[in-house]
């Protein structure tokens, strides 16, 4: 399974729709501080369904949509997409490409879509629970959190062996 | 089940043993159990001994010998339970210009067998990319993504270019 | 006493603003306190405003952007009451090049009243020195130390240096 | 006031002893990772009467001594003398230059020294205390620690405003 495509649209500075088409083998993403780089990891973790808001620096769930700016007024809602190759069958569907969407509006009131077929949060979750991709994984590290792998302590790293096993 | 963490147990270790070596330019690294009986219940530590120094606590070490051992021990985990794939955020922070060097190498490696998300500001890192993302920030703080050659981004161009007058 | 903290914090809260307008080139920064009627027993409170963008918490900033607002704190202390001299161990280490252009500024102009000792590995910063010294470990695992002129160490240099075949 | 000189024998990875003479305005201290460039914050830190070994990366006071390497055996004391110019009278004392020695021996034995004057850590603690450097004022910021300044609550912020007032 890989990587094909993430869509952003309205999530944290992405106010107007971008896309990033990936290849096997190494993306790099650079540019200046604050340009928005670490909130392309976000709406990674966001839309394989993190649940802790405080993982992608926010406090509220709605604090994913673009908030505004001096020049520009808030969005309503903030929607991202992930493509991924299950030609392989990692992931427990019959399609061999998988399309995650997740959308959250102002009011709380949130939506999810499995190749466009509305579902809830906890089956995305669930989709890619024992893919190896997302929480107890290492599959994600954040800006700031290499040295953790060291300074957690050893029944962590058992944890972490036990994922892997 | 206990056996099979131990199976696991026994080939990251290898796998950190070899990888830390490779970075380190030499030296040893083990992951130890604290208990050998009850690998269920027991937690793992790091003994780890840089080229030419003596075995230590993870505590002596410094920040960039902190971080090329947890790049070790990430890579070792990916080496024995692939990730489809993995998104990195600035995990080359801490690294000095030979050791960034290093790591580009081992990310080249294991690319070929796993896809690489990984934001950087570090000019050999970026070099080992086969796609490259530019993310700057607008007059109106909204993020814009660009698709970028590698020739267009060398450090020194960039660094002239923001130097203050 | 509250009313020398009042003070010290007008001149501290005046200072940070504007060592932040210099660092961020525009924006706002304020240090704002949690009750205002007890000051002993109060808190104080950060609200950040990069150009262009909204007010912000501390929270939603980047990696480079938190740096760069700490240093901002740090030197405003740093100006209403100077250190006789402030050791920094890689302060500079998450600003893009452009920001440790600017800090390393910062840093020359609060050199001419207080004495730095600034552990880097940044160009810029390294160019701001009036001493200028090399740590190295020698095959026996000791360190050693030597003097060192700007000309002998651009980063490019050291970076040739260090590739691997 | 300000630093004259550094001197270290036997601490951490300086087994030979080595000086460091410190002018007004900015030191720069650069080199590869684990070199020793934080060792000499750390021995800063120390002669000035740190009594947190965890605050300088060890577990018990004699972790400062060279603790030996693949090629040289341990060293049973550590040494540090700093030498400040006093001719403004920062420091309580009559002399326009104070010179501060810190030993420890491989037993857990310490000796401290005033101007050659035999003391204990607590006058030298003392010493420091109302000069602005060490314990509570922001004059020394550990690797990985500037982002602390942020990260600390609104009432630590505070606490760094009334050691500036
Ligand atoms: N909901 C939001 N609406 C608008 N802007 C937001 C929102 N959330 C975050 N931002 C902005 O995104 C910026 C941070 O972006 P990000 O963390 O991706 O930067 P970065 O490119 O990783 O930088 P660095 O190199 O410093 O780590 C902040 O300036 C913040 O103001
Ligand atoms: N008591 C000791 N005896 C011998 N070596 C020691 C002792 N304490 C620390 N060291 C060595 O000092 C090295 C760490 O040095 P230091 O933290 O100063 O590196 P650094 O130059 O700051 O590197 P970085 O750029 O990665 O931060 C470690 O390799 C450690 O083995
Ligand atoms: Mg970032
Ligand atoms: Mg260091």
């Amino acid at each position: 399974m890989y990587l094909k495509s993430l869509v952003m649209q309205g999530f944290k500075s992405f106010t107007n729709r971008v896309e990033l088409t990936f290849m096997p083998g190494v993306t790099a993403v650079v540019g200046p501080n604050g340009s928005g780089k670490s909130n392309i990891a976000d709406a990674i973790r966001w839309v394989l369904g993190e649940q802790s808001i405080r993982s992608i620096r926010g406090t509220r769930m709605q604090d994913v949509i673009f908030a505004g700016s001096a020049a520009r007024r808030p969005l309503g809602m903030a929607e991202v997409s992930i493509t991924l190759d299950n030609s392989a069958g990692r992931l427990p569907l019959e399609f061999s490409e998988v399309t995650v969407t997740r959308r959250v509006f102002r009011s709380g009131e949130s939506q999810f879509y499995i190749n466009k077929t509305p579902c809830r949060l906890r089956d995305i979750q669930e989709l890619f629970l024992d893919s190896g991709i997302g929480k107890g994984s290492l599959s994600l590290i954040g800006q700031g959190e290499v040295d953790a792998v060291l300074s957690a302590g050893p029944e962590e790293r058992r944890l972490l062996l036990e994922d892997a096993a | 089940s206990s056996k099979r963490l131990r199976e696991t147990y026994e080939k990251v270790s290898t796998a950190f043993s070899n990888i830390f070596a490779r970075l380190f330019g030499g030296g040893q690294a083990h992951l130890t159990w604290t208990d050998t009986e009850h690998l269920l219940d027991a937690g793992l530590e790091l003994m780890v001994q840089p080229p030419g120094k003596k075995m230590q606590s993870l505590m002596a070490l410094s920040g960039g010998e902190r971080a090329l051992t947890a790049i070790a021990l990430l890579f070792a985990i990916i080496e024995v339970r692939p990730s489809p794939f993995c998104v990195l955020d600035e995990i080359d922070a801490a690294l000095d210009e030979r050791n960034v060097a290093l790591f580009a190498g081992i990310l080249s490696d294991f690319a070929k067998q796993s896809q690489f998300i990984i934001i950087t500001h570090r000019q050999f890192t970026m070099e080992a990319a086969d796609v490259l993302y530019g993310v700057t920030m607008d007059r109106t703080a909204a993020s814009e993504l660009m698709s970028l050659h590698l020739a267009a981004i060398p450090e020194a161009a960039a660094a002239a270019e923001h130097a203050p007058a």
